[in-house]
């Protein structure tokens, strides 16, 4: 007979880090140091603060091996918000724990990803984590922990607090075995592209050779801050209706629709519940099962909603885009196409879709440079949606494109949840509606493209006149 | 300030569903019928009993809308070895809960599958699944069962038990909002290449129109049962060592070493202490935390252990390949290699390639069918390292295939765990051992392709004279 067994969240990681990224020592150390740098930025924009993020990794002083791959300590530090010492364990040391399961677009939605960078060190050395955080630059907290992989919780070995005078913030010291010999690239490109859309952000990277890189702050502007949205009724199941009409106290049907659903008002709920077949006056905590189901059946089928509104998205915007554009890729010839707001599955999202060309920094063919929430993809572009829409389009030669030519194309998604098909956060799924609106923005581009460069081929053959 | 929580493994899976294979109905529909299936062939194999699978997706009766996408009634039954109706509850209602946990050839390994077919069954419908299961043919158990999905756990709406004299098996049924229009080529596709490596097999298909798709056995001979292993160093993290250190009772460091890890003598534990700098009369449960990480570093670097071999796996072989290929794809010729055992961090793979070239019935260019532990992978192609070793070979012409030659490429791998890049189970990792044997698989049959095909030629040649 066969034996059963239930595992943990960090267990089932534990057995299955490929899945969250963690497939090689050079892949580790690439994701380990992303998850804990867009943690910090997600940390200082939290609180609309500039980014002071310095990051350094170098090699273990007691370590063995004298090559790739070794042992590896990193640290990453930032002047975020800092974290609640009662919290600090379970964030860091508990899987499936965390301050971003809301409809709010970050660059975290896991959960993990801090905890497996964690697991995946204390695995690979059985070191601990050191943690220091401060969310008022008076009292800073100091905790070294250890993960109970097979329990999912940590393990507090020391704490500490002492008082100082400085800034909020959060430090994460941290050894794994990496090869820095072969992520170093990948390492590099991910902190300049970060720079690329992040310009008001100040990066500061140390390599094992001591080398520094200095992402300076470009700008003081600070884009406006995502903020927490309702969900659309185009995306709610059953599920999510049961738990609504179970812990609610509102008697007024059309009241709860307004309160509980985006840009729903008073008429469209009164619209909505007289297309369901619904007594106005009819007391929601009161339906039955069966009835509930037709509730949700109709908010799929009513098309009488307004469509979710971006007004909660923070798209990276024409000024980043030019500004990340001419300074890193010095093009002959750029064009931008900002998509209007759109939908997948009661997920606002808007697409930006970038085009450069020319000049003597871009390489010859193309280039595709991949983004979500402000968040560099460096993976598996042929799996990416980016990825496809872009070898489908460029394809076609429509628009008169020589085959060497240097072209660079950027796109980003922002959203309240990014489609990613993997908990490694590398690529994105092939939603129809995030194609369409990658496709179209690929196209404006283009088309802006090939009317200068029909403009240029006539002004050089005037010339040559 | 932040405020916090956490998720249980069945909420983060009912909010992250893509991640699963349940993005939109139509796949939806194809994941739960192929979750459902693998389970009832994983559960046949394990007592090496002859699959008797039927499935059945069919309209519900009280279905409100007439067009895809709508509810369907999918219906699995199999005489697999049932489950203990002591675990059936949670088997079913429980991420990350199963038998498969183990170090052992299966097409389950996740705890999930299952699990989150009836988890989408039920937010999109809000109806319970019926579970009927017995494991000695004499007492029936039938279950109705919900999923508490915020807390990750079975709600059993009723149970019964009847006598009654059958064979042991269990099936499942369970409504889901699906798309059968868009999904029925996918559906289809994967039964047709599921007989194909399964011919020992009888599955049954009824669709919704009600036609029968019947895949008879045409084979009686079960192949060898995989059996479970155990690991092998070099596969061995701290953690991993941690806990064994921690929970054994032997206090012979060499005995420890041979009784616990793969294919591991006398000669060979003893050389290996000797390497790692460990007096051979240690007792293993009392060394430090410091000469563990030390010999865990010495187990990756030791090169005196047998490579892992490769008898507890069951590949198809060349009689299924051969049988399938000419069954399906009536070839006029066909190649097939087998590769050596192999490994990857420790775990043994087997790698089979096959081509089939001409005939009738393969189309122009080149078609790749794909499979690990005899689970066809139907999506993804561009993602999987199979995938990408194909376009990378043969577009190199190096073989004179002629572009539009109908090529249909089979690639099998079998392992103790096969490592897929999401928790969807449709595309594998590119592992660089994996890669290499894939690549010389492929290498393998073209070469034989190439001299069949310069053989032809000249054959052509000289009648044409
Ligand atoms: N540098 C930091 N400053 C402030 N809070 C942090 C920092 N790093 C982590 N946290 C907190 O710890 C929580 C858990 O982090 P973790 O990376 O494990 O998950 P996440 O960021 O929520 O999601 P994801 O898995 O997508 O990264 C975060 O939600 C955040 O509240
Ligand atoms: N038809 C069946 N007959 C016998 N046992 C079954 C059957 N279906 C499921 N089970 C049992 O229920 C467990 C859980 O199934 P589930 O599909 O959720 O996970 P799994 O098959 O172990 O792994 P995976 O997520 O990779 O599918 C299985 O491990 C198996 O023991
Ligand atoms: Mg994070
Ligand atoms: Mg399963």
């Amino acid at each position: 007979q066969s034996s059963f067994s239930e595992i943990s969240p960090s267990e089932f990681f534990y057995r299955n880090r490929d899945l969250a990224g963690f497939s090689n020592p050079a892949k580790a150390l690439y994701t380990a140091t992303r998850e804990l740098v867009e943690n910090s930025l997600d940390a200082c924009e939290s609180t609309a603060t500039l980014p002071k993020i310095s990051v350094k990794i170098r090699y273990s002083e007691e370590e063995r091996h004298e090559q790739d791959p070794r042992t590896y300590v990193i640290t990453v530090q930032d002047n975020g918000n800092g974290i609640d010492p009662r919290q600090a364990p379970n964030a860091f040391g508990k899987v499936f724990y965390g301050s971003k399961y809301r409809l709010k677009q970050a660059r975290g939605m896991f959960g993990m990803g801090g905890t497996m960078a964690i697991l995946y060190g204390q695995i690979t050395t059985s070191k601990p984590v050191t943690i220091t955080t401060s969310t008022d630059g008076r009292e800073f907290h100091t905790f070294r922990l250890l993960i109970d992989i097979q329990n999912n919780k940590p393990i507090i070995l020391s704490r500490s607090t002492r008082r100082g005078v400085g800034s909020s913030g959060t430090s994460v010291e941290m050894l794994l075995h990496g090869d820095f010999f072969r992520a170093s690239a990948k390492i590099r490109d991910y902190f300049r592209q970060t720079a690329l859309v992040t310009p008001y952000a100040e990066i500061t990277f140390i390599d094992p050779q001591g080398r520094l890189w200095y992402f300076p702050q470009t700008t003081k502007t600070v884009p406006k801050a995502p903020i927490e949205t309702k969900p659309h009724p185009h995306g709610f199941d059953f599920e999510a209706m049961r738990r609504l009409l179970k812990q609610t106290d509102e008697s007024s049907f059309p009241k709860l629709l307004m309160n509980e659903f985006h840009r729903v008002g008073k008429q469209t709920a009164r619209n909505f519940l007289t297309f369901a077949k619904f007594d106005l006056r009819t007391d929601p905590r009161k339906i039955s099962n069966e009835e509930t189901v037709r509730l949700v059946d109709a908010m799929h089928q009513f098309d009488g909603f307004l469509p979710p509104d971006s007004n909660c998205l923070s798209p990276l915007g024409t000024e980043i885009l030019k500004a990340g554009i001419v300074s890193e890729l010095q093009p002959e010839f750029y064009s931008i196409a900002i998509r209007p707001p759109a939908a997948y599955s009661g997920y606002p999202f808007i697409v930006e879709v970038a085009l450069a060309y020319g000049g003597k920094v871009i390489g010859e063919g193309v280039r595709l440079y991949r983004f979500a929430n402000r968040v560099p993809l460096l993976y598996d572009e042929a799996s990416d949606v980016a990825g496809q829409v872009v070898s489908e389009l460029l394809d076609r030669r429509a628009y008169n494109i020589p085959r060497e030519a240097p072209l660079a194309v950027i796109t980003h998604v922002c959203s309240t949840k990014i489609p990613y098909k993997s908990v490694g956060k590398e690529f994105l799924a092939e939603r129809p509606e995030l194609e369409k609106e990658l496709k179209n923005g690929l196209r404006e581009t283009l088309r802006q493209l090939k009317s200068y460069l029909s403009r240029k081929g006539s002004i050089e053959a005037v010339q040559r006149r």
